[in-house]
Parts: C-alpha cells; structure tokens; sequence
C-alpha cells in the first residue's frame, strides 16, 4: 500500500542521523533495524554525509514518521519513550519508505470488517482508505500479517476489537510487531526495483538434487549422502520436521562406514563476500558415537593460490546426540571463498553419523551466545514454570542469565539479569551501557522469511532502585543469593525486561517451537559509543571544550575552527540554514521572493523620484515664466 | 515472584505505537503519520 509517485522515493541507500536526542537503548535498537533491512530487502542506510534529503531520527513525543521522501533536507523521523523496539522502528522507516498502512488499502473492506461503533469518538478517520489514485498495492494481495497493518484493538472505545478479518485465523495475526513479513519485503522491493540484499548470502535446506551447488571433495573417504532418513537418527529432516511426505532432505555423513579418522568434505559453492564478516548458521545432528567431530574450514582464492587457502575456523566437537541442534560460526572473509564442512570419525563404535541441516549464509553478526530450551512444551505447559538460562559472559566479561517468565500467561516475559562472575573484580561498575539483546528465533529454514521477535535493554550505571542501590551495581554488592540447578551459589542482580515478551498464542505461531526445541538468542554488546555525551571525548582540564559552549540548531554540527567553534549549518539543493547558530533557513524561494520584491521597491521609488522631481520642474518653470513677463494689463493682444 | 525482583521497560503493558502515541495526545494522521503542508492541504 505505496504512495503513487517517483518523487517520494529515497535512493537505495538512505542517508540517516541519529540524533542526540534519541535513548542510547533507541539507537542500538535502531541499528538493528537496519540490518533486518539490510537481510532482507535492498536497502541500505548510511551515515548522512551532506546529502541534499536525509532521514534525521530523533527523540520527541511519541513514534510517528512521514511518508515517503518529501524532499524537505532533514526529514524527521520520532522514536520517542516506549518506541524502543525494533518492529516499531521498522514499521516507521516503512512509511519513510513510502508505505501507507496495510488496513487502508482501497481493496480493505474485501478483507476486513471495520467496526465503526466500537473506534473511539473522533478516531474514525484513523480507518480512512486510500483510493487507488494515491496509494499502489503493486499488485501484491492483501497481507493480514503486515508489519503496518493496524492490530484488532486499534482506536478501540470499548475492549471488542475494531477490526474483524474475515479469514477468522487472523484475528490474532493482524497488528503483528516481529518483523518485516514476506509481503512487506515482496512489496518494498518491487517499489524500489529491486531484489538484491546486502547482507544476505545463502540459505539451504537440501530439498533441491542440487544440493544449492555445494560440491563433493576428492580427497576425503566417502561422500555426504542427501537422504530423508536415517535409520539410527534422525528420523526426518530438521526443515519440514517429516511433515511433508516426499519432502525433507538433509545431508548424512555416514561415519560407521568409515574408519577412526576417516572424512567425509562438502564444500558450498563459491562466495563474493563485501562486509568481512559472515555468520554460518546450520542444524547438527550426531547418531555415530558421540565422538564424531565436525570441522569447519574456509576455503579463500586468490590470484596466488588458486586452488584456495583452507584454513580451519571452528571444531565442533561433543555434539549432544539424539536431536537436531542448532550451531552458529563467525566468519571473517574477504575475498572469494568457499565454506568446508568436513565430518570427521571419531573413536569408538558408531551407529550411525553426523547430518547436517537448513544452513543459512548471511553478511551479518552472529549472536554471542545460544539458549537452547528442551521439551518446551511440556515447560510451557507446567503450572507457574519460570526458566532461569544457563550463566553466560559478554565479550567485555560480564556475567548474565536470562529468566523466561511463563508464569503469567497469556503472557511471557523475559527478563537480563548480570550475576556474579569470573571477572567481577576487574569490571567497571555499575555496568556501564551494555545492550543486551534477546531474541526468541522463529526456526523458518530460510533466514530471510524469519519473523523473530526481539527485544533489547541497555545498563544504565546511573539507574538506582527503590532503596538507592545502583540497578546494575556488582551483583555480589546488590544481588540476592541464588543456586545453580548443580547446587553452586551465586549473586544474582535484579532482572531488567518486560513481562509482554509476547503471548501464548504467538509463541506458538510461526516456527517458535520446533520439534518440541525453543532457541533465544543472545548478544550482549558494548553501545556507550552511541552515547552523545561520552561519545565525545571528556576534555582535558587544560583544553576547554569549545563545542560544549556553543548549540547548533536544526541538524547543524558543531566543528572548532582556528580555535573558534563554529557551526556547520546543513543546507540542500533549494534550501540552507544559516546564521551563527543555525537558526535560520534560506531557501532560493525565499531569495527570488527577495530580489523580486527589492526590485519592485527601487522600481516604485525611482518612479516616485521621478514624478516629484517633474512636479518640482514644472511648478518651478511655471514660476519662472511669470515672473519675466512685464506688468500689462492683460487685454487682447493682437499679435502684429 | 520476589527473588526475580525484576523491572519492566514497558510497565508491563504491550502498548502498540498508536497506543503509545494516543496516550500522549498526539493527533497524527491514521496514529502515527506526520503530513507535510502538500499532504495536509
């Protein structure tokens, strides 16, 4: 549902600013949008860098935006308190992009019911369509699974909801706040012709003969089997779970027919990386011994070496036997390269062997840790079940556990708590401005067509609790004293979440729960970067900030010129800010105006000149003339 | 439960951006979009 016009779009890549006004959380969150953007669609965004229109995200009242590129230099674009969530933002940059919502599409009312009497008085316009002369579904159908579609309840005046769908099953679909759907995607790239994706590199789930081009080595002892079956495990494929009959193909290497040492080398087909940094993420399971071990290697070209470097990037050893695992590899490569699986036999007798499942290939960072949950559905449906994570470290060795809250259903929460640690002695605290990042993955084969539901929080050093303690103090200091399930004691520091992670009902929509396994994924990263204040450097004593005295308006940046601050004011093809603070816009419209004004004034002056100086002339003259003339008495005259 | 003494970013509420925006008195068009003078003639 775009808005019919070439001159509302934006360029691939959108030049952007994160304003200061905008929560440190909001901007890490923000950040992540982009990269779902960059997955799975053909944008881009990019530091703005002079460009004529860019989008400027900023903090004011509340999560609104603009639709399309209005052309107006800084386009604002509001993620204010609560709009901290990475659906919200996503939702907001669609209709910078040019989207309208999903529920006013001209063709709604085939899909919908909307229920007037029950939208809050004065809010009946919010259910307005959009005709077909202003608004394109670009041949798309009608998408109840829209990231931009209104939920049941919006505008409500009561608690029945305001939006029936006529497809019953989507009653609880439509207002979903996960991810971009497939639709969204489909629609933006046919907006902005185009299908290709900066991040996203492959995905395969093995149901094509071709295996996704990936080729089987020479040099290794037997070759990776595509089956759909193995009779010592697994008994179907992890992408369709066997539900699919004729379907659900997976790669086997058969390790008891080889001996101890023996290999089995598949490598993927070749890859053109562009960022440097790759994420390998695929499914594992182990029917050998227990002691089989699977190798990841790189395989890098280059113009003196074209047989390819291999190098070795990961052993992935003790692989939990009897069920479908799910593993992630951090990649770093940066020229044309290959990705090596090799299944190696371990000792000890085997009854079976390693297979391997819905790999998934994209330029983007691989989540630090994986909390694997067995048999939820038997957690789920335990009476006031609550799950504590196993303990974990961020990269700047913080410790931290994750509590799922299943006990107040139809809701979930999740909540980030730090506890005590290895390095606690040699940390800064209270912990300073680490976002965590918790994402419950929907299992979907294919990478791109996931709707995870993410949320983060960032520490706050300064934030305190009721009895004046800081939130994020050490744990041993502020925490409670808790037992790991093998009896060892720790600190745990109070839990920082939200009990609405999401409810029952979309838990088990989607591929959430997949054989009977729930994954949450987690990253614990270091934003203070972001933050505007520290990001500055602190000044020295000696040398005095010259910026922190002077505030620049309107998007404009502060430099320090020949030891004298100065304001960079932003200025477009049609437009410019000016002044000492950059506290006044120009516009050559504004100019023309001008010097078509000033012209008419000195017109109309110089005409008023000339006619006084004619009056004066003439009255001056006909003055002159009577006073020469003698005094007769003025009879007729007869001319001689 | 008191152990958890956890603390939410949302209070708790699964508010939806019109939700967020209506509690906050904001007239946009259809809840969260800002119309420019072309748009809003």
């Amino acid at each position: 549902n775009s808005l019919i016009g070439e001159e509302y779009r934006w360029p691939h890549t959108i030049p952007y600013v994160l304003e200061d006004s905008l929560e440190i959380n909001a901007k890490g969150v923000i950040l992540n949008a982009f990269e779902r953007y960059r997955l799975k669609t053909c944008i881009d965004f990019k530091p703005w860098a002079g460009e004529a229109n860019y989008i400027s995200v900023f903090k004011e009242s509340g999560c609104w935006s603009y639709v399309g590129n209005r052309h107006i230099g800084r386009q604002e674009l509001s993620i204010g308190a609560n709009c901290d969530r990475i659906a919200t933002v996503q939702h907001e940059f669609l209709h910078a992009l040019g989207f309208w919502h999903e529920q006013s599409r001209f063709d709604r009312d085939d899909y919908v019911r909307i229920v007037w009497d029950r939208i809050l008085s004065g809010r009946e316009h919010n259910f307005n369509i959009h005709d077909d002369t202003e608004s394109d579904s670009l041949n798309v159908p009608y998408d109840y699974m829209s990231v931009m579609h209104y939920s049941k309840n919006a505008f409500q005046n009561g608690t029945e909801p305001t939006i029936v769908t006529r497809v019953s099953d989507f009653e609880d679909v439509i207002g979903q706040r996960l991810d971009l759907s497939d639709t969204d995607v489909l629609k933006l790239n046919r907006l902005y012709n185009c299908t290709s994706s900066l991040s996203f590199m492959d995905s395969c789930n093995f149901e094509l003969e071709n295996v996704c081009g990936m080729i089987q080595s020479s040099r290794d002892s037997v070759d990776w089997q595509r089956v759909s079956q193995i009779p010592g495990g697994p008994e179907n494929d992890h992408s369709n779970m066997g539900q699919c009959q004729g379907s659900g193909f997976f790669m086997h290497f058969d390790s008891q027919s080889v001996n101890v040492g023996g290999t089995a080398v598949l490598e993927s087909r070749i890859f053109y990386p562009k960022r440097g940094f790759q994420c390998l993420e695929f499914y594992l399971y182990d029917s050998g011994s227990g002691t089989d071990q699977l190798n990841i290697y790189v395989r890098e070209y280059s113009v003196n070496d074209l047989d390819g470097k291999l190098t070795l990037v990961k052993e992935i050893k003790e692989i939990p036997t009897g069920s479908w695992q799910l593993y992630y590899v951090t990649l770093q490569v940066t020229s044309k390269s290959r990705v090596v699986f090799e299944g190696l036999r371990g000792a000890g007798a085997s009854s079976g062997g390693l297979s391997i499942d819905d790999i998934n290939l994209s330029e983007t960072q691989c989540p630090h840790h994986i909390w694997h949950i067995r048999n939820f559905t038997q957690i789920f449906d335990t009476p006031n079940a609550s799950l504590y994570s196993p303990p974990f470290y961020s990269p700047k060795g913080y410790a931290f556990q994750i509590y799922l809250n299943l006990q107040s259903l139809p809701n979930v929460g999740i909540y980030f708590h730090l506890i005590s640690g290895a390095n606690d002695d040699q940390l800064q605290w209270p912990c300073p401005w680490q976002q965590a990042t918790m994402t419950l993955l929907d299992q979907n084969p294919d990478i791109r067509q996931r709707m995870s539901n993410q949320r983060s929080i960032t520490t706050d050093p300064f934030m305190t609790t009721d009895n004046g303690n800081y939130f994020w103090d050490n744990p041993s200091k502020v925490g409670k004293l808790a037992f790991f399930p093998n009896g060892t004691q720790f600190s745990r520091g109070g839990g920082y979440g939200t009990s609405v992670f999401i409810t029952e009902k979309r838990i088990k929509s989607r591929d959430f729960i997949k054989g009977n396994d729930v994954y949450i994924l987690l990253t614990v990263e270091d934003i203070s970067h972001l933050n505007s204040t520290s990001s500055q450097p602190a000044p020295t004593s000696s040398v005095r900030d010259l910026c922190s005295s002077v505030t620049c308006e309107n998007g404009g940046i502060c430099t320090v010129q020949d030891d004298k601050a100065e304001c960079r004011c932003p200025s477009g093809e049609d437009w410019w800010y000016m002044g000492e603070r950059c506290e006044k816009r120009g516009s050559t419209q504004d100019t023309i105006v001008i010097a078509v004004s000033s012209t008419v004034a000195v017109f109309v002056l110089m005409l008023i000149v000339t006619l006084v100086s004619v009056y004066c002339v003439r009255r001056k003259y006909r003055k002159g003339t009577s006073s020469k003339t003698p005094n007769v008495a003025i009879e007729n005259q007869y001319a001689f | 439960t008191p152990e958890n003494f956890v603390k939410d970013i949302d209070a708790g509420i699964d508010q939806d951006i019109f939700d967020i925006n209506e509690d906050l008195g904001l007239e946009l068009f259809q809840g969260d979009i800002r119309l420019d003078r072309v748009q809003g003639r």
